[in-house]
């Protein structure tokens, strides 16, 4: 499904997924 | 510490925001900085704690995360700090300081290039994060066929120009990039009017 590597990176990492932060209010 | 109107004014000049939403920024800022040293700053393991429910463990993008919000690279993150870099995920901030932030957060040396080397690094961060098996040959291809798409001049470094060219043709890699919530922080955190020093 992932053939292009910053797509994986970007759906897939935690890290980089902010919303969390917003989510915990 | 306290957030002084000439403050809230500056940021919100400096920012995609209002001076009631940076007010109710403060309100996320506060809650954040308190919830392990309560020091009106936010340490990286209260970032983790905010976004993972734990305050410790390693994590790669975590680490890059904290550094770019962390400007004065002193190791806290301070409210203006905050508001500058989530001013980037706004839904309106411009798609280059989108573009510009993704890049910086990838180049993970910080060598003003994405390498190969790092490319790999943070798929095999994830793989093990997410508990995934994938071979050696398929992980290469993989990493081959991205840099074959990115790297048009081949030198094995995806520059910046060449992060522009790529992330126009494939818009979807600015996805996180983008936090609808920042559209509506102001309902989000209603508590700001009890300490608002203005009405918009």
């Amino acid at each position: 499904k992932f053939f292009n590597a910053f797509e994986f990176i970007s759906s897939m990492s935690s890290g980089f997924d902010l919303s969390s932060l917003f989510e915990s209010k | 510490r306290t957030c002084q109107h000439a403050d809230l004014e500056r940021l919100a000049r400096e920012s995609q925001f209002s001076v009631n939403e940076v007010e109710a920024l403060y309100e996320l800022f506060k809650k954040l900085s308190c919830s392990i040293i309560d020091d009106g700053l936010i340490h990286k393991e209260e970032l983790r704690l905010a976004l993972f429910q734990a305050p410790y463990g390693e994590n790669l993008f975590l680490d890059r995360v904290f550094d770019l919000f962390d400007e004065k690279k002193n190791g806290v993150i301070e409210f203006e700090e905050f508001i500058h870099a989530l001013s980037v995920f706004h839904p309106y901030a411009s798609i280059q300081e989108k573009t510009d932030f993704a890049f910086r957060l990838y180049d993970l040396r910080q060598t003003g290039f994405i390498e190969r080397e790092e490319v790999q690094q943070m798929v095999s961060a994830i793989l093990l994060e997410s508990d995934m098996m994938l071979s050696d040959e398929l992980l290469t291809m993989i990493i081959d066929k991205t840099f074959a798409d990115a790297d048009s001049d081949k030198d094995g470094k995806i520059s910046k120009d060449e992060w522009n060219v790529y992330v126009h043709k494939h818009p979807s890699l600015l996805k996180n990039m983008t936090l609808p919530y920042l559209k509506d922080v102001t309902t989000a955190f209603p508590s700001f009017i009890f300490n608002t020093e203005v009405e918009d």
